[in-house]
């Protein structure tokens, strides 16, 4: 048997936010440890990888490892139908067709419960290696986000160029350009208001905006974001699932031809 | 002008 039990449906709820522009069915694998999703975007693009272990949950049982494929866009209508304070229990048998949402009121006088069709699925495992990134930065989310929609105006993709000055966001398109620099916080009064680049070597990459934009989708999930960066190779754009997990965005660069 | 790779041109499948 499978269950996993959350005080508040609202960090769930986020999380389907957080993945349903990208992915449209992805494999849940449940084991004793957690529930991991790793997960490509239909045009193999970006990879999407969530973690969140089993100790977050207040209440978690993973008899056998368990494979289940879930549609997105259904789990996603599901999750919509809590309310945020409500309790969200995750529940299903040995050798599933069907996995349960149950959902329980603050004052536990309403109950729902959807199940919800599993979907044999081909899956891909992506091997991702250990990394020592170039540049590490970590900033305020919602900055974050308002600067990937910002520049979005200008053109299809946004460029990143981080040195130990700061990091400076351009987009440049047929009606003109725009650039962001943001500077390393001297003295934040707020960690989650902080800019910190951790810079071994400078890097400018280009990514494009509509993956950008699909990733800033997590930012009410955590305060601040972790974008580390290297030579042509991915961006990973991390967020904290408060202490349960995280969720990370992997992005291939744009090349030049 | 600039191209975009895949993923999997990165991250092998296992």
């Amino acid at each position: 048997m499978f269950e996993a039990r959350l005080a508040q449906s609202a960090i769930l709820k986020k999380v389907l936010e957080a993945v349903k522009d990208l992915l449209t069915e992805a494999t849940f694998e449940c084991s004793d440890s957690g529930i991991q999703v790793q997960a490509m975007d239909n045009a193999h693009v970006s990879l999407v990888s969530l973690n969140l272990r089993s100790d977050g949950f207040d209440k978690y049982r993973c008899d056998r490892n368990l494979s289940m494929g879930m549609n997105i866009g259904t789990m996603t209508k599901i999750l919509r139908c809590a309310s945020s304070e409500d309790t969200v229990t995750l529940r299903a048998w040995d050798n599933p067709d069907n996995i349960i949402f149950i959902f329980e009121s603050q004052n536990k006088e309403k109950l729902s419960e959807y199940e919800m069709k599993l979907i044999n699925m081909d899956q891909e495992h992506l091997g991702i290696p250990e990394t020592v990134y170039s540049c590490v930065v970590k900033m305020p989310s919602q900055e974050f986000a308002r600067i990937c929609k910002d520049l979005s105006q200008f053109g299809e993709a946004i460029t990143i160029a981080c040195s130990k000055e700061g990091i400076k966001f351009t987009a440049a398109g047929d009606y003109g350009n725009a650039n962001i620099k943001l500077a390393q916080t001297a003295e934040a009064d707020k960690e989650e208001e902080a800019v910190i680049i951790d810079m071994q070597e400078p890097v400018k990459l280009t990514f494009a905006c509509r993956y950008l934009n699909s990733f800033v989708k997590a930012t009410p999930l955590c305060a601040q974001v972790k974008l580390s960066m290297s030579g042509d190779v991915p961006l990973v754009c991390e967020y904290q699932i408060g202490d349960i997990g995280h969720i990370r965005y992997y992005l291939a660069p744009k090349i030049d031809d | 002008n600039k191209s975009q790779r895949g993923i999997e041109s990165y991250f092998k499948v296992q």
